[in-house]
This record gives C-alpha cells, sequence and structure tokens, in this order.
C-alpha cells in the first residue's frame, strides 16, 4: 500500500519512474506532463530495446513508435501508432491530446502531424537495430508472424502468398499453425510491447 | 514497452504507455500499447491498470480496461490483474504478459503469465526521497 502521489511502472524502469515522480512532487507537473517526462527518459534511454528508437526491427528493418497517454478525471486521450521517423512518442501523442479532438493517429500520417507541431524528422535505425535485423534475415526470417502462406513461412523469407482457403482446410500441417500457442516469438524482458 | 500509472496528491489519475514494439513484426502492425483499455486504462474514480507483454494477444482481451472494471466491482488491485490476466491465459496458455494495478488511493499490485517473475518499479510518498521500489511478482 503506498501513499499519493505515485507513479506505478512496469519493468525495472526507474530512472523513469522517478523522473515522473520528481516531476510531480518538485517539479509540481501536472500528471499528464509527469507521464510523458517519464515515459521520454525511457525514449532517450532506449529501456531494453524495448523503448524508443533503435529497437526492435520490422521486416524491413524500421523501428516505429507507438505511445498514448490517457487521462482518468476528463477521459480524453492522445495517442500515436506505428510513428515513422520521430523519436519523442509520448510527446507527440501529448500534442495529439491538447491539440486535437481526436484519440489514435497512425503511420506516415502521425509523422507529418508531428513536423506540424515542429517535431524532427530523423531516422530511427541505429547499428544495433540493423545488426538485429540482419541476423533475423540470416537466420531465414525466424520466427516471424506469417501463417496460412507461400512459401512455408516456418522455413523462408517472404515475399509470401497466401494458399488457398481450400488448402488449409485439408491440409492439417498448413504451416503448421496452432493458433493459441505464443511460445515461438520470444516474447519477454527484452522483447515486448 | 514502459507502460505507467501517476497518480497526483489530488488522486488524478493518469496512465500510458510508450514502445517501439514487437521484434520482427510485419510492417504496420501495431500491439496493445496504443490501444484504450489494452497498454492502459485510467479512471480517477476508481484507479488505472498499465499492461505489457505479447500484445497481439493481449489486445483482444482488453486486459487493463478488465482489471479497472474489477476494481469498480470490489476487487484489490492485485486479484484484478490476475483475474484480467487469468482471461487471456484460459484462451492462449503460451502467452507472455504483465499487468500492473493501482486504486485511485495508491494500493497497488500486479499479476503475470509465460514468465517467471514480473519485475515492476514504484515511488510513493512512503519511499525515502530520491528513491523507486523495485517489486516481483511471480507468474
Amino acid at each position: 500500500n503506498g501513499g499519493l502521489p505515485l507513479v506505478a511502472t512496469t519493468w525495472r524502469f526507474t530512472n523513469a519512474t522517478l523522473r515522473a515522480y520528481q516531476s510531480l512532487t518538485v517539479g509540481e507537473f501536472d500528471p499528464i506532463e509527469a507521464l510523458v517526462e517519464g515515459c521520454s527518459v525511457c525514449e532517450r534511454e532506449q529501456c531494453d530495446g524495448t523503448v524508443g528508437f533503435g529497437g526492435s526491427p520490422d521486416e524491413n528493418g524500421e523501428t516505429t513508435l507507438d505511445a498514448m497517454l490517457m487521462d482518468g478525471k476528463t477521459m480524453d486521450i492522445g495517442a500515436v501508432a506505428a510513428l515513422r521517423d520521430v523519436k519523442h512518442a509520448a510527446e507527440v501523442a501529448k500534442y495529439v491530446l491538447r491539440n486535437t479532438k481526436h484519440t489514435l493517429l497512425v503511420g506516415s500520417q502521425a509523422t507529418e502531424f508531428a513536423v506540424m507541431m515542429g517535431f524532427k524528422k530523423e531516422s530511427l535505425q541505429t547499428d544495433a537495430s540493423r545488426g538485429m535485423w540482419s541476423a533475423w534475415k540470416n537466420n531465414h526470417c525466424q520466427p516471424n508472424f506469417w501463417k496460412n502462406v507461400i512459401p512455408s513461412p516456418s522455413m523462408s523469407c517472404g515475399p509470401y502468398e497466401p494458399v488457398s482457403a481450400n488448402t488449409i482446410h485439408h491440409n492439417a500441417d498448413s504451416s503448421l499453425d496452432n493458433p493459441t500457442d505464443r511460445s515461438s516469438f520470444e516474447f519477454g524482458q527484452y522483447n515486448h510491447d | 514497452t514502459i507502460s505507467m500509472i501517476v497518480i497526483n496528491e489530488e488522486g488524478h489519475v493518469v496512465a500510458g504507455t510508450s514502445t517501439n514494439g514487437a521484434r520482427n513484426k510485419i510492417p504496420g502492425r501495431v500491439g496493445d500499447s496504443p490501444i484504450p483499455g489494452a497498454g492502459a486504462y485510467a479512471d480517477s474514480e476508481v484507479g488505472a491498470a498499465v499492461a505489457t507483454g505479447d500484445g497481439d494477444v493481449m489486445m483482444r482481451f482488453l486486459p487493463s480496461l478488465l482489471a479497472v472494471e474489477a476494481m469498480r466491482a470490489g476487487l484489490d488491485p492485485e486479484a484484478a490483474g490476475q483475474q484480467a490476466i487469468g482471461r487471456i491465459a484460459k484462451y492462449y496458455p503460451t502467452f507472455s504478459g504483465g499487468i500492473v494495478v493501482v486504486t485511485k488511493d495508491g494500493r497497488y499490485g500486479a499479476a503475470c503469465h509465460g514468465m517467471e517473475e514480473f519485475p515492476y518499479s514504484v515511488a510513493d510518498r512512503t519511499v525515502s526521497d530520491g528513491d523507486v521500489r523495485v517489486l516481483t511478482v511471480k507468474c
């Protein structure tokens, strides 16, 4: 049992937690500002490679960012998803919250919004993220998130095309798909949403 | 992902997330983090919850919303988190994820699945200045 004010954070991201707490108590920021301050620490520090630029490359080697802020008093929300080429996702989400009547902006259009709000456009790739992507590519693109496609996603990289519904129905093997089995994706401390 | 709950002295509850998502995702894929009720949910009348893990699965169950609603129905934070995570594990026994749940007056708990343990960080009035408490919950 704690006492207010309080900040609680997933994982061992203590610098982010402390920054948010001090923003509340010393800086006397409002809770949304404190939340953004805290999350931004992790974006800069690339916490566990799971936050900010240079982590979790997609199949093309690109890093994209997602962030959301929810105000539990007004039920107002600002969020961005698949934000490309802008490092400060939580800050951009704050602009969605404060400067629009929308909830969620995505992809390249979210980038255009961020640039309009004064953010710099820059690549989110780093040597580390390029290395992660190369290792995955050299490992025949394993693991990946495809199913019911050819060539077999459990052995080959794409490009893929869908197998016919008929084939899926009659082929018990169909990419060995067990829809509830998530064990091969290696989610954990260093790979998670 | 960092998922965070902030409550000020007046009981104003907010919650949020920031992430670069899952490794090796298909371009354009988004997980639970930016989805209200999935990655985070806050209601100053009750409290808040924030989640982390396999977002493709978690976003199908809105665990943060479930946990807040469970608290509204009377459960303590840990039980509310367990109920939300348990709902997912029933359908996806090999999924990996965790949730942190806090009441509007600062009581907190966590629950997890598919990992050995799940750490989370807390700073509040009971911790000496400049300190953050790291707690872990067994999954």
